[in-house]
């Protein structure tokens, strides 16, 4: 699975995902890619993308609960995202995320994942697995 | 602290004796979207735009699974999904079971700005697809070597695969989660 989030200086916020499924899937099968709120989700406070098991990441609504976190709960960006993915069975999923002030976060429980970001203050990272 | 972007290509069990060959060529590709994403954020494109533009390039890599290189169902087959948001209008689109959309992004794209709707499926996906006239090719096209050796070895152990897991050997236990996603 692939994805994409992003904030641009007006403040607006996108996300975008895209993928082929599970290896041996059952043919028919949908996962969370296309389920708005499962693994895409952007609203005013943040966009987030994930990937994994999607069934997983249905049944605990990843994307919108990290939205959801922040909006009700006031968490920052970071704490909402490792939130959630500390509340999946570990090597379910990860996810990236920014939030409307240029926050990313990109934690995930399984043992890796492949990932990029930047913002506009100079930071950069790519990387695979938690210590990269 | 102005814009920021983020962008993945997949999670699983990546061991850490993965070979520079199957590496590499994956980080590299990360680092040319990020590039591509970044240029057009300074440009002034809209994150909209830029999360469409960055995950086009990322399907059209055939070492992810999106796209060209997207994984096989138990069928042989390839059925790839997509959505999109705008996190300003809360606009949104997804497609699912698309088998001939070069790029699903851009179809999610054009479902959430051209029609009433949110998502489309399977033959209402691709009849979407020629209306708008959108880039298709042979189903073959999407399909690998690689991807076809790991249905293979998917169906020899039994299991269902997230991206990059190794497959296991022998049958899984009846409880196994994953034996069923």
């Amino acid at each position: 699975t692939v994805g994409c989030v992003a904030v641009d200086a007006s403040r607006n916020l996108a996300s975008a995902t895209s993928t082929g499924g599970m290896v041996n899937k059952m043919a028919g099968r949908i996962g969370d890619t296309p389920v708005i709120g499962a693994g895409t989700y952007a609203n005013a406070l943040c966009a987030v993308s994930a990937t994994g098991k999607g069934e997983a990441i249905i049944r605990h609504t990843v994307a919108r609960d990290v939205a959801a976190l922040m909006e009700h709960q006031g968490l920052t960006l970071r704490d909402a995202a490792e939130h959630v993915v500390a509340g999946v069975p570990r090597g379910n999923f990860g996810l990236v995320a920014v939030s409307v002030s240029g926050e990313i976060s990109m934690p995930h429980n399984t043992t890796g994942m492949f990932r990029a970001c930047a913002t506009e203050g100079g930071y950069s990272e790519v990387g695979i697995w938690p210590d990269d | 602290m102005g814009w920021a972007i983020a962008l993945h290509g997949g999670a699983g069990d990546i061991p850490r004796s993965l070979p520079p060959e199957r590496r590499e060529p994956r980080l590299a590709t990360l680092r040319r979207c990020l590039d591509l994403g970044v240029a057009a954020l300074q440009a002034g494109r809209t994150a909209l735009d830029v999360v469409e533009l960055v995950v086009r390039e990322l399907e059209n890599c055939p070492h992810f699974n999106a796209g060209r290189g997207s994984v096989l169902t138990t069928d042989g087959t390839v059925e790839m999904e997509a959505s999109i948001m705008d996190g300003t209008t809360m606009g949104c689109g997804a497609v699912s079971g698309v088998s001939t959309v070069v790029n699903a992004i851009s179809l999610a794209r054009l479902v959430m700005d051209k029609t009433p709707h949110i998502y489309l499926a399977f033959q209402g996906a691709e009849a979407f697809a020629r209306d708008q006239g959108v880039e298709t090719v042979d189903p073959s096209h999407f399909i690998t070597e690689e991807n076809i050796d790991r249905l293979r070895q998917a169906k020899q152990a039994n299991r269902v695969q997230i991206d990059y897991t190794q497959p296991m050997e022998g049958q899984p236990p009846k409880d196994d989660n994953s034996r069923t996603g």
